[in-house]
């Protein structure tokens, strides 16, 4: 399984539908400070679930909606999508690819969605379990993180290997 | 329970020792539990001596070393127990340019196997990737994502 | 005594303020007393807002903003309060080609009255610098200091 | 006043008498990761008497004294002298310069000199005091320290102000 592409609209400094294709080895993303690069990372771990708004920089959920700029209002809400490639030969084409959607409003209500069609969080991490996405503390490293894993308390290394055990 | 993590452990040390000596040019990494005889609730230390130096705390060691033995830690668990995909913000930046280059060739040895999701502003990073993209903020505070070619990039 | 802190603190701000505006090339930035009605024991916000973008949570910023911010802060208090020798281990290694550009044209402005000891591995800044060593490991584990003249630097 | 030279032996991976001179405006130190240059900013702060060990990245004191190679065997001592130029042409020239010293033995005695001279760290401190030479928290920022300048809480960025006040 590869993560194929991902779709943002109205997340953080990203209010128009953007996509991003992604390759099956190294894709790389440049560009000056504040651009949003980090942005992206913050998406993706979204739209994984995450549910704490400060290690997505934000003192609440409402921080990562589009909050506008000196020439355009801000956004009620904001979606991310990942699109997932089973590349498994065996399934039919159209079993092939697997779409997870977050969505959040401004009032502070969140929906989940899997292949378009709404589902609570835990479908979306039960159909992960088994293939390693997810919350792995090791999968996706933050700016300025990576010196943490060694840094970190003999418990919290302890919980790593946990999750890779 | 007890048997399983023991195995996990030892299989990721190896792979630590092993990688961490081949970003290094030499030297000596171990993973060592904080408390032997009770290895369900035990710490784990991480230990880690650059070529030619003697070990010390790792606290000691310097900001690229520290970057360079995460990363070693971070291919070990990778090798041990692969994820579909792993995304990287800027994991380079404390890396000299010889360390770079050896981080590199490991990233593209492992990116057969597991897909990278890296941000960097090292050239000799973006000159690695498969898919180059250049985030830009040309209307003020809004983030577009163009295309990069890799052969025509600038700078 | 509250009135000493307040003049300080409001001197700071006007540096803060302009000194933020140059390095970003507009924007503004302010310091905010989180308890005004105790000053003697209240807390000092942080508050941002890079050109073209909204008032947000400063924690929002990106790496190189909150360090070009950081920045801006220390050349404010220096500039209010300076301090004959100011030692900065790296702090340039986020900042983008341009911004980087921007800090260095400060540094060098306040380097008629401070001096400063940095370190760094942006080619920009060693550019600058008038006096540059090179530290080495020729002997493993084993540091020497070597003089590098300006003009004939490597790479 | 301005720092005019430091001279290392035997601390951290400085084991042979090492000397640098500084310039007046501005003074840059360049190598590969791990050649030591991050142990020149914690050889200076150490000689004006820094406390804590852990802020030097030791867990003991004794962490500080160069502790050997493969080929090299360990010391028992560390010295740091830091030498200032007054620059005050009112002054006789040899009263133009002050060097302090501090030098510390593997058995955890420490010692430091003012002009080669046997004092105690407070004749230190005293001298400084208006200069604004010591423990500023904004005159020497430690690698990776910049950004906490501004992630620190609201008490935190009050003892920055206070002590510029
Ligand atoms: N809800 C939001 N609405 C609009 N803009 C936002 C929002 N949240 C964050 N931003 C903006 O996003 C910018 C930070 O983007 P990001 O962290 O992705 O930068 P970056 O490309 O990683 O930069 P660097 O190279 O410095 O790390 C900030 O300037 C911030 O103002
Ligand atoms: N007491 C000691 N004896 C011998 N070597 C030591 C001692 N303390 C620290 N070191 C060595 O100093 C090295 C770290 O040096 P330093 O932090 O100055 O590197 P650096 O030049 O700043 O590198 P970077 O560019 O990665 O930040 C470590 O490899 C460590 O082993
Ligand atoms: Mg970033
Ligand atoms: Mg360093």
């Amino acid at each position: 399984m590869y993560l194929k592409s991902l779709d943002i609209t109205g997340f953080k400094s990203f209010p128009e539908k953007t996509q991003l294709k992604f390759s099956s080895g190294i894709t790389a993303a440049v560009g000056p400070n504040g651009c949003g690069k980090s942005n992206l990372v913050d998406a993706i771990r979204w739209a994984l679930g995450e549910q704490s708004a400060k290690l997505l920089r934000g003192s609440k959920m409402d921080d990562l909606i589009f909050n506008g700029t000196a020439r355009r209002k801000a956004l009620n809400f904001a979606e991310v999508s990942l699109t997932f490639d089973r590349a498994d030969k065996y399934l039919p084409l159209d079993y092939q690819e697997i779409v997870i959607t977050r969505r959040m409003y401004r009032s502070g209500e969140g929906e989940y969605y899997l292949n378009k069609t709404p589902c609570r969080l835990r479908d979306i991490t039960e159909l992960f379990l088994d293939t390693g996405i997810g919350k792995e503390t090791y999968s996706l490293i933050g700016q300025g993180r990576v010196e943490q894993l060694i840094n970190a308390r003999p418990e919290e290394h302890r919980e790593l290997f946990e999750e890779a055990a | 329970m007890e048997k399983k993590f023991l195995q996990a452990l030892q299989a990721i040390e190896k792979n630590f020792l092993e990688i961490f000596a081949q970003l290094f040019g030499g030297g000596q990494a171990f993973l060592k539990l904080t408390d032997p005889d009770n290895v369900l609730e035990s710490g784990i230390e991480i230990i880690a001596q650059p070529p030619g130096k003697k070990l010390q705390n790792i606290s000691l060691l310097s900001g690229g070393e520290k970057a360079l033995t995460a990363i070693a830690l971070l291919f070990a668990v990778l090798q041990y127990k692969p994820v579909p995909f792993c995304v990287l913000d800027e994991i380079d930046s404390s890396l000299d340019d010889s360390n770079l280059s050896r981080y590199i060739r490991f990233l593209k040895r492992y990116a057969a196997g597991t897909q990278f999701i890296v941000i960097t502003h090292r050239r000799k990073t973006m000159e690695e990737a498969d898919v180059l993209y250049g985030i830009t903020m040309e209307e003020q505070g809004i983030s577009k994502v163009v295309s990069l070619n890799l052969n025509q990039k600038a700078g």
